[in-house]
């Protein structure tokens, strides 16, 4: 569909993209652990995008399987929810995984 | 209002109580560290009242000034939010509030 290709085009231009929940405390603390990393990623929140915000979550779900926020991307590639970036945070490979991403 | 009426008989006549919402990561936090401590907590999802759902909410804001979820009660005294109830927990004071409400 359109809206699948216009979210395959986002992940794929942006080397860090993250789709969130504005009032989430999870996305926000996804949000906040990129900061401290001095990253911009880009933000999309679902909840501000009224009618499309549910078929871009539908599309995500079809793309990677999972529906929950905040569903992050770095590179192209997805990463995971909130849980899974911090993990990723403590074994030190998120840092290399964001520098391949930044220096493209 | 009848409605903060029983809110306020809710949280007077169960030790522990958490507001909460079924889809809420931190909410899910405090609901699985009370578990840890075996401590079974009255439960009431926000999201699952229908119509009462927000008002609920918006008692809760009036009675405590947190229009936030999870909101958390021990002893009829409210506690605050999933970041308070982690931080009592590391102080190692959760655990005193919890024997003192239960005892009761
Ligand atoms: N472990 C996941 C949890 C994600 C999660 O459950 N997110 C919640 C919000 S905090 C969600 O999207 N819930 C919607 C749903 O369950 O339908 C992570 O760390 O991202
Ligand atoms: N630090 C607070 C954060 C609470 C919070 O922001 N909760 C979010 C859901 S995770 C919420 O209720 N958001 C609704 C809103 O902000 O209106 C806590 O630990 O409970
Ligand atoms: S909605 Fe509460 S942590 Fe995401």
């Amino acid at each position: 569909s359109r809206l699948e290709e216009s979210v395959k085009k986002t992940v794929a231009h942006n080397p860090v993209v993250v789709y969130s929940k504005s009032w989430c405390s999870y996305s926000s603390e996804v949000k906040s652990l990129f900061k401290k990393l001095g990253v911009k990623p880009l933000v999309i929140e679902l909840d501000e995008l009224g009618a499309q915000g549910p078929q871009v979550q539908k599309v995500l779900e079809r793309l990677t399987g999972q529906h929950t926020v905040p569903n992050v991307f770095i590179g192209g590639k997805q990463v995971g929810g909130c849980t899974d970036t911090v993990k990723l945070y403590h074994k030190g490979e998120l840092e290399s995984l964001l520098s391949k991403a930044t220096a493209k």
